[in-house]
């Protein structure tokens, strides 16, 4: 998992 | 994108202008927690840092995230000024910084990892799942509410109850699972159950908010 770019929610 | 997220997107879009509506029509905060308001300002100033990098990958989520913010911060403005004859420091007391320190603590417990941004998006998820309890506390404390109020809450309330179903579908159609967002998620639900349950039972068969 690549944090910081799977955060596409609100 | 699927029609869950967009109706939990719509709702919280729709929460915030109900509080914005109620204030214009009554011409008053009365009944509003301003700790709530600016728990939530805190919660997309946190979340939304990546605004500044991420502008180009997604113009609903830009967007979104703008208006979020820019509302919130409209929203505080008018209570502090235009309608802060109604705000009463005497009932909106609930204890804010062990929400904030809570979160806090969790934020640096359980990040997906140790950067600035990754531990504030984990603090603004814990925080936002606890920031209604200054205005659920409030609500408690008056025993009763006006119908344009329990819109506001239900609108913000069923903005994340929809987003468990999204968070499902994305686990069982795409293979993603977050699990910090839907901890959060679930419990930010479970403290509106008592609200959701009131609401439906009195506010949508058209008598006044009022607790037994």
């Amino acid at each position: 998992r690549e944090a910081g770019k799977t955060h596409d929610e609100l | 994108m699927n029609l869950f997220r967009i109706l939990g997107d719509l709702s919280h879009l729709v929460s915030i202008f109900i509080l914005l509506q109620k204030m214009r029509s009554t011409r008053s905060c009365a009944g509003i927690s301003l700790r709530t308001q600016i728990l939530y300002l805190m919660v997309y100033c946190t979340r939304y840092l990546d605004i500044f990098w991420t502008f180009n990958a997604s113009l609903y989520n830009s967007s979104m995230k703008l208006v979020f913010i820019l509302s919130t911060a409209y929203t505080i403005y008018l209570m502090r000024t235009v309608y802060k004859t109604a705000l009463d420091p005497q009932i909106d007391t609930f204890a804010t910084y062990y929400l904030v320190g809570g979160a806090g603590l969790l934020a640096v417990l359980f990040p997906y990892k140790y950067t600035v941004y990754e531990v504030l998006w984990s603090f603004s998820i814990w925080l936002e799942s606890v920031a209604i309890l200054p205005q659920l506390f409030m609500l408690q404390r008056t025993g009763e509410a006006e119908t344009i109020t329990t819109h506001y809450l239900f609108a913000l309330g069923a903005y994340r109850a929809l987003y468990i179903p999204n968070w499902l579908y994305r686990w069982f159609l795409e293979g993603h699972f977050d699990p910090i967002a839907t901890v959060a998620g679930i419990i930010q639900t479970l403290l509106y159950s008592d609200f959701f349950y009131i609401y439906y039972t009195k506010v949508l068969k058209g008598k006044k908010f009022e607790l037994p």
